[in-house]
């Protein structure tokens, strides 16, 4: 199955 | 002192309609550049980022950068008010608690002010790098939004695929499946009816449909769409707005476990 990957995973915090 | 004055108002209450479904607070940028957004979904898995450049406001007067919290159900409210050929000033003054939306109609014999509550919100910028990306699908607006509302009675995810062949949408449900591609069409008479396929590299990812189909309220903004993908990245979906900016819309990839 495919998992929902969230944002932060790829993007960094400002 | 905060002043931006848009000729073509409509444009403000499409940007509203666009984004609201997915983000319920937002904080709005105003800098010399212009007017912007970032903000993402209560889950975190997609991100709206708009810019309103400062050359496309008829006026725009921003003496120091302010950021304003508002509630972007109640700014569409507000918004609705306003008749689509009414121009919209925005105003708001340093360090005040309230946003005021301006419209007037075109012939200026009807002027009204709506005066709207800020809210105070924390807000999360991410940092998203220049990236480049293996592909880059240009079509249009419609014809993306009929696909994501046709495959998204099937299943409840989309595989975008890209090949020289073309691009590839595909899902699979409890009824069944269906597979859409779309062609490299570039003979078309009008430019903004074509399909432009710009492909460094073969990219297959799979995206939830509700999201595609939240992002796709943005087509009345803009004929043409482009999506872009790589392995392992969130898809951009942008739609331009003439002469002034954009919207665009990330989305994570629904990755295997």
């Amino acid at each position: 199955a495919n998992k929902q990957s969230k944002l932060s995973a790829f993007f960094t915090m400002k | 002192m905060l002043e931006l004055r848009l000729v073509q108002g409509s444009l403000l209450k499409k940007v509203l309609e666009s984004i609201k479904e997915l983000v319920t607070d937002a904080n709005f940028d105003c800098s010399s550049t212009g007017f912007s957004l970032q903000a993402m979904d209560s889950s975190h898995v997609a991100l709206v980022a708009l810019l309103l450049r400062s050359e496309g406001f008829e006026h725009y007067r921003c003496d120091r950068n302010m950021s304003m919290g508002m509630n972007l159900n109640n700014m569409a409210k507000m918004l609705k008010c306003a008749g689509n050929d009414d121009i919209i000033t925005i105003k708001a003054d340093d360090g005040g608690d309230t946003v005021t939306f301006m419209f007037e109609s075109p012939t200026q014999d009807k002027i009204s002010d709506f005066e709207m509550k800020l809210m105070d919100i924390d807000s999360e910028h991410l940092g998203i790098p220049e990236a480049e990306y293996h592909a880059i699908v240009k079509m249009p607006s419609s014809e993306f939004a009929r696909i994501c509302r046709d495959l998204s009675s099937i299943g409840d995810t989309v595989v975008i695929s890209v090949t020289k062949e073309g691009v590839k949408f595909s899902t699979k449900g409890d009824i069944g499946s269906a597979n859409i591609v779309c062609r490299q069409n570039t003979s078309v008479d009008k430019p903004e009816e074509a399909t432009v396929i710009d492909m460094n590299e073969p990219v297959s990812l799979t995206f939830a449909l509700r999201y595609m189909n939240s992002f796709t309220k943005a087509t009345p903004l803009s004929n043409t769409v482009s999506i872009s993908l790589s392995n392992e990245l969130p898809v951009v979906v942008e739609y331009k707005i003439a002469e002034m900016g954009y919207v665009r819309f990330y989305l994570a990839p629904k990755i295997e476990e």
